[in-house]
């Protein structure tokens, strides 16, 4: 069956967009079949992918039901990841979705055809940094949440309020399935104390609930974006790429043991 | 008269309350009677300036008319620096304001007593990352809007949505007064090309509209918010405090000329 995971965290800048890039790259290269759905704004997972973001190509019109997703997927310069790209018309529809019957399960309606039709194993969604209809869409219609946070103060402080919606989307019964994938620590700065002392409150909190995998601070993967590709082809054996494929391994285990 | 500044970019992670609060912190020490205005319901700034976030204190309630802005002023930890602070249900603030006549401008009228007033020299308001109403409602308010960018593909990729953005405000009537302050290239790191690169890019597009003070990246910055204190307290003599410093009198100078 098609895994659905939303990448999200209202915290701006902790590694949503980057994440999806490359985990999906990285997932793909040890044989899982990839979509990447684009539900930001600002189309960054959609240039980081190696496409312009067009009028029209995003999945605007099906959560208004005027489009199906299968008609709105595209290829992209990563082997065996599909995209769902974005467009900057789709901030516009946080308004008009807010007004349909049924608000908050568009995006579940927009999906269900491509989770019968189970073409790929693992969606991974690209939220906005707020905790706004698209991103309240996609909790609703995921299995979980995967959540990346900056080893950071200020992410440090947000964190419970992403970890809390999504124990009241489960238990209020908007979406009785939706677990926590996992809490990613990003920019993982080895020289600085302030990286050392949120790993371990993070661990402390949410123990097994925390990948492993740290993803280290890596110039390659800020350089990656403007030559819209994922790290695994533009640096092969840089630090980020290798944090990835590793994440990429422990997703898959993690996956299996449930 | 009282200068307001909105500190905006859609732009997740950029420093815009990083921006807000050393700069604040900064002007005050060189004189300037300051106010903080906390628009994110991340409360950031809030916690940043050593202050908890409390249910009902906050913007939330002038936006909807219910409360004077002056009743909403605490002091913060920075000697000359008072505060609007943020709290959680502002997030709640974006619908409930949608739906009220003229609300684009219910910043702008729960400011005008503030100005009136004339009590401070001037005001920044912390931005969340997004282009909702509550971004929307303080660059309808402001003077000049302050553009803080990392230097970094993603965060060069989206300056033109906020650049575009405050002419079309500007030219469109919803604030003819509007002018961008400046945009403030954050996180440079000298030992990579592409911060190097970015802030060519921004220079040549940008010109005189862009600042010459550059913040480099500097750990004391991501420490101070876990001591609810601004940079020039908690490290004075670090890199990160002497540049907000610098770009404190260069913002005292640009105000000057005009
Ligand atoms: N591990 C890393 N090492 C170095 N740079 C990184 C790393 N992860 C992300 N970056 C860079 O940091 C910036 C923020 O990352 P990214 O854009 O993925 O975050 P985001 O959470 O998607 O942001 P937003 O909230 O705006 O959507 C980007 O410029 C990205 O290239
Ligand atoms: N010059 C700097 N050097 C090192 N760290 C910095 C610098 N500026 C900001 N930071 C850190 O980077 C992170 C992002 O900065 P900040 O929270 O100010 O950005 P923001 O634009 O306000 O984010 P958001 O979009 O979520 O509101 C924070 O953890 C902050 O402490
Ligand atoms: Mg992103
Ligand atoms: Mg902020």
């Amino acid at each position: 069956a098609t895994r659905v995971v939303a990448v999200a965290n209202q915290k701006g800048g902790v590694g949503k967009t980057t994440t999806v890039i490359n985990l999906a790259a990285c997932l793909a290269e040890q044989g899982q079949r990839m979509l990447v759905i684009d539900l930001d704004p600002q189309c960054n997972a959609t240039s980081g992918l190696g496409l312009s973001p067009e009028e029209g190509l995003s999945l605007y019109r099906a959560l208004l039901g005027e489009q199906t997703a299968r008609n709105l997927i595209r290829p992209t310069v990563a082997e065996g990841v599909d995209i769902v790209p974005a467009e900057l018309d789709l901030a516009g529809a946080e308004v008009d979705v807010a007004r349909m019957d049924g608000y908050l399960h568009r995006f579940a309606l927009a999906l269900a055809p491509l989770r019968a039709a189970a073409d790929y194993d693992v969606v991974l969604v690209d939220c906005p940094p707020s905790l706004g209809i698209l991103t309240m869409n996609a909790l609703a219609a995921a299995d979980a949440a995967l959540i990346p946070i900056q080893c950071e103060y200020y992410a440090l402080e947000g964190l419970s309020v992403i970890t809390r919606l999504v124990t009241r989307l489960r238990e209020g019964g908007a979406n009785p399935r939706l677990e926590i994938e996992g809490i990613l620590m990003t920019m993982f700065d080895g020289r600085t104390n302030l990286s050392a002392q949120v790993e371990a409150e993070v661990r402390k909190h949410f123990g097994d609930k925390t990948f492993a995998t740290v993803i280290p601070r890596n110039v390659r993967l800020s350089e990656a974006p403007s030559h819209g590709r994922p790290v695994n082809q533009y640096a092969r054996d840089s630090s980020g790429a290798f944090a990835y494929r590793l994440l990429a391994a422990e997703f898959i285990q993690r996956t299996r043991r449930r």
